[in-house]
């Protein structure tokens, strides 16, 4: 899902 | 990034800079739920593990690396420099009740059962509740310096932030994360009572004290 997109947030 | 996720992550450094140079001036502690610190050195050590194995942005790192810092810091000197200042009295929220949920939850509902995924979901459950120890700590002694109140002001401005960051990406950049969001609009609830306070009596000079 989108929520794999690299995490980059805090 | 959009103006909204910058100045969230400025509001939460920002408290993590006053709650531990009040500790470090004042030289106490008094007042501070050591428990919710310890619970916060967790929720930042699951989530930047990924520290160790990508890089985003010298940013990205860089606050990472200070958020880390920061809170074993406090920790430190809320359980050993300044331990006798420590209202362990007053700090008795059974933080069990909170990771062994989290904890469980984390495995059961989360986007991917790899290790560093579980870790960070675990981070964003615990995140959401970590403050609680401190705000019952608050119901406990029936106030709160007002230093404290700035700190808890930042700290549930930082993700009503991220909230307002959440629909802008979810609108230009069409990326959500339900698991992220819903742990925040939890975690940013749970600061209604406090922001009310904050906003109908810090601000107007008052002291906060409970019972309202």
């Amino acid at each position: 899902s989108d929520s794999q997109k690299k995490k980059d947030e805090l | 990034m959009n103006i909204f996720r910058l100045t969230g992550d400025l509001s939460h450094l920002a408290a993590i800079i006053i709650l531990l140079l009040k500790i470090w001036k004042s030289r106490s502690c008094a007042g501070i739920s050591g428990k919710s610190q310890i619970l916060f050195a967790m929720v930042f050590t699951t989530r930047y593990l990924d520290l160790l194995t990508a890089y985003i942005s010298l940013y990205n790192t860089s606050m990472k690396i200070i958020y880390i810092g920061c809170s074993y810091a406090t920790v430190y000197l809320i359980y050993a420099k300044f331990k006798a200042t420590y209202d362990g009295n007053h700090d008795t929220f059974r933080v069990e009740f909170l990771v062994v949920p989290v904890g469980g939850l984390s495995f059961l509902v989360n986007h991917d059962f790899s290790p560093l995924e579980i870790l960070w979901t675990f981070s964003i459950y615990l995140e959401a509740v970590a403050i609680l120890p401190q705000l019952f700590m608050i119901s406990k002694t029936g106030e709160a310096e007002t230093i404290t109140t700035h700190y808890l002001f930042f700290l549930g401005l930082y993700r009503a932030l991220y909230l307002i960051n959440w629909v802008w990406r979810f609108y230009f950049e069409g990326f959500f994360d339900m698991i992220a969001i819903v742990a925040g609009v939890v975690q940013t609830i749970l600061y209604c009572d406090f922001f009310y306070l904050y906003v109908t009596k810090v601000l107007k000079g008052k002291k906060l004290s409970l019972p309202a």
